[in-house]
């Protein structure tokens, strides 16, 4: 099984 | 003061359904330098970035930045009374709770506007760092589309590798598995026919096919796309707009639990 990343957690947020 | 006037109206229209199934409530921000979006989808998956540039507007005018908070849902039914052909001028007042949308046909024999209520939007807006990608497939969009579309019947996910050989597409399910193979090939008729492959660092990336399959609804707008990827990174999915501007989703990559 593999896991759905957040794409937010890439990114920061201004 | 905003006024924002597109004869190829039509960019409006296809921006449009590109992306309303994947997000519902968005702030349009305007500025000097033009009129951009920038929202995730609900489930904080993916991200849409679009920009359509002043300068690909016959006539732009943004006294001072405004966020516009609209739900393209909405957005996108006002839009669909708007012709192919149609000029399309975007109108809204500073502080303003409406956006007018006004439509002329190309002989100026008919003129519509449509006032849409804008509503608060509460949004992050997340820096996006410029990365050097590992590798950038360009490939003609439809030929993307089709493979996510044939893929999906098999699988829910795609496995993406770049390698000198080419760019494989792997899927597996219940009923079997399918691995699609690009390589790179050079048309000397038609760029947009063209799959070129930069690569530094083979890399293979694991998406849900359900989200490419949504990005592939802006085929529409261009005849390529490119794919950008990194190790552990997520994969830029990017068409251009004609002299205008581009719309790139994010689609963050699946793990081993």
């Amino acid at each position: 099984k593999r896991g759905q990343q957040s794409i937010s957690k890439f990114f920061r947020t201004q | 003061m905003l006024e924002l006037r597109l004869v190829q109206g039509s960019l409006l229209k296809k921006v449009l359904d590109a992306i309303k199934d994947l997000v519902t409530d968005a702030n349009f921000d305007c500025s000097e330098s033009g009129f951009s979006l920038q929202a995730m989808d609900s489930s904080h998956v993916a991200l849409v970035a679009l920009l359509l540039r002043s300068d690909g507007f016959e006539h732009y005018r943004c006294d001072r930045n405004l966020s516009m908070g609209m739900n393209l849902t909405n957005m996108s039914k006002m839009l669909k009374c708007a012709g192919n052909d149609d000029i399309i001028t975007i109108k809204a007042d500073d502080g303003g709770d409406s956006v007018t949308f006004m439509f002329e046909s190309p002989s100026q024999d008919k003129v519509s506007d449509f006032e849409m209520k804008l509503m608060d939007i509460d949004s992050e807006h997340l820096g996006i760092p410029e990365t050097e990608y590992h590798a950038i497939v360009k490939m003609p969009s439809a030929e993307f589309a089709r493979i996510c579309r044939d893929l999906s019947t098999i699988g829910d996910t795609v496995v993406i590798s770049v390698s000198k050989d080419g760019v494989k597409f792997s899927t597996s399910g219940d009923i079997g598995s399918a691995n699609v193979v690009c390589r790179q090939n050079n048309s000397v008729d038609n760029k947009d026919n063209e799959t070129v492959i930069e690569m530094n660092e083979p890399v293979s990336l694991t998406f849900a096919l359900r989200y490419l399959n949504s990005f592939t609804k802006a085929t529409t707008l261009s005849n390529t796309v490119t794919l950008s990827m990194s190790k552990e990174l997520p994969v830029v999915v990017e068409y251009k707009i004609a002299e205008i501007g581009h719309i790139r989703f994010y689609l963050a990559p699946k793990i081993e639990d």
